[in-house]
């Protein structure tokens, strides 16, 4: 694993996410499980904590768009490039962002799996940059997985936890 | 479950994909460090990273290996130590 830096990490275990559009491709509510289950996958081995907000500036910010959509790293259209999310930091720090010209879907391999895609993004959220492992969940290339059975891999464990420790009750 | 193509040969447009994909995941740029002074093309010297990367083998020349590498979909942020 690898991540941004020791000190490119959020000091708040508690962190806000808001959804600010949807893509065309799925129903509101599959938008909306994917990316809580996206974000649990990495609470699960974590003290981190996560809390949906509608209104204001979040912690991370995820948006839906095409091309150039504002952050001066245009999307290339279909396929290439999925999404990109920035390291923890303030203002646009953490936000992820999806390319709107992909087809994401909810469970179906007839596209990318948007929960396997916003998985890997807020893993750069959090302070991880790419693994050369390819099991891994933060290998840069898609690979299609099972939501329903998926299961992050250890490599992934140890690099979120080497950031910000083990899962705590407390 | 991604299909990718089968790639027979590098074409020129492969070549010149393959500058843009190491200009935005790997860092390439046009100013002449070190490496390139003494003679080691900076895109010779990227496409090894990116082979040593992907575990892929490293020969620093645009093979069919390495070109499919570069097509499939993936993250948009930079690979290896250019990602800080």
């Amino acid at each position: 694993f690898s991540t941004f830096g020791s000190n490119l990490k959020w000091e708040e275990k508690s962190l806000t996410y808001r959804i600010e559009n949807y893509t065309p491709d799925m129903s509101t509510s599959e938008v909306n499980d994917s990316i809580e289950k996206a974000l649990e996958v990495w609470a699960k081995v974590t003290p981190l904590r996560f809390t949906r907000v509608y209104t204001g500036t979040a912690d991370i910010m995820i948006s839906f768009g095409r091309q150039s959509h504002g952050d001066y790293y245009p999307f290339d259209g279909r396929d290439g490039t999925l999404a990109h999310a920035f390291a923890p930091a303030p203002g646009i720090g953490g936000d992820a962002h999806f390319d709107d010209d992909e087809t994401f879907t909810f469970r179906s391999n007839a596209g990318y799996v948007l929960f396997m895609v916003a998985a890997h993004e807020f893993g750069h959220s959090l302070g991880l940059s790419h693994s050369d492992d390819p099991g891994a969940l933060m290998y840069p290339v898609y690979t299609y997985r099972n939501p329903d059975t998926f299961v992050l891999p250890r490599d992934d464990v140890n690099g979120i936890q080497s950031l910000y420790g083990y899962y705590s009750t407390v | 479950a991604v299909y990718c193509e089968p790639v027979s040969e590098v074409t020129v447009q492969d070549e010149g994909f393959a500058e843009s994909y190491l200009k935005k995941f790997f860092n390439l740029t046009e100013e002449r460090g070190p490496s390139s002074r003494r003679g080691i093309s900076p895109v010779k010297k990227k496409l090894s990273e990116m082979q040593r990367f992907y575990g892929l083998q490293i020969t620093g020349a645009l093979d069919t290996d390495t070109i499919a590498m570069m097509k499939k979909p993936r993250c948009g942020v930079p690979d290896g130590n250019i990602a800080r």
